[in-house]
């Protein structure tokens, strides 16, 4: 099963 | 005071067109430099970022920075009343607007519409996004990748995206069966053949094809779509605008557990 990540763990909020 | 007038206004028609199912407002920022505007999806896994030069415009002035706060779908009832040959004119005189003026003239100038569309305060969520060395770049035709998506998005709704020196591999497994596109380098000189790989590091990279999908409305701004990508980064999809700027869409892959 794949799990669709999120931008969040790869781009800090600014 | 802030105006920009865009010589052709349809391109700024396609640029909302290619966002509207993907964002519901957006915050675009105006400064000395041009304009610029970043938003997420509601799941926060597709990011849009839009980058238009001052100097791709026929006039512009922003005498100090401002953020403009737009509903996406009241900015489309809006543009749908610019013809496509017409030049498009945002402006506000105030610094704190509560409304943006927008100005569509037909090329005599004989036929000019003036409308007034009422601005939203937005928090702006903004990401950092790095600027990365991708590791696999694929330049090809915007029909030729949007055809691929189409036609894999039928069979599953996840597509592996596998790089190597010479070529790249579109994978699909489904219900129905399996199946795969391999894309060779092309250095043809018709466009839309003409595929270019620039690849320092294989990748393997899985994502969701319902938002290709939706990125590639973006098919009419540019006849060349790139593909960046690194292991463990999210894809991003560059659609440059002739001298005016880049509409790119950031998405997270999919891991499998």
């Amino acid at each position: 099963r794949d799990i669709q990540k999120d931008l969040q763990s790869f781009f800090q909020n600014i | 005071m802030f105006e920009a007038k865009l010589q052709q206004g349809v391109i700024f028609k396609k640029i909302v067109d290619a966002i509207k199912d993907l964002v519901k407002s957006v915050n675009i920022d105006a400064s000395t430099s041009g304009l610029s505007m970043q938003a997420m999806d509601s799941a926060h896994v597709a990011l849009v970022s839009l980058k238009l030069n001052e100097n791709g415009f026929k006039d512009y002035r922003c005498d100090r920075p401002i953020t403009l706060g737009l509903s996406i779908e009241n900015l489309s009832k809006i543009l749908k009343c610019a013809g496509n040959d017409d030049t498009i004119t945002l402006q506000t005189d105030e610094e704190e607007p509560s409304s943006l003026k927008f100005f569509f003239e037909n090329q005599q100038a004989s036929k000019i519409s003036e409308f007034s569309l009422n601005l939203m305060s937005l928090d702006s969520e903004s990401l950092g996004i790095p600027d990365t060395d991708y590791s696999s770049v694929i330049q090809m035709s915007s029909a030729e990748f949007s055809r691929i998506c189409k036609e894999l998005s039928s069979i599953s709704e996840t597509v592996e995206i596998e790089t190597s020196k010479e070529s790249v591999k579109f994978s699909v497994q489904g219900d129905i069966g399996a199946g795969s596109i391999t894309v060779k380098n092309n250095q043809s000189d018709k466009d839309v053949d003409r595929v270019d790989l620039q690849i320092d590091q294989p990748v393997k990279l899985t994502f969701a094809l319902r938002y290709l999908n939706m990125f590639n409305k973006a098919v009419s701004l540019s006849s060349t779509v790139s593909l960046n990508m690194s292991e463990e980064n999210p894809l991003m999809v560059e659609y440059k605008i002739d001298d005016l700027g880049s509409l790119r869409f950031y998405l997270a892959p999919k891991i499998s557990d």
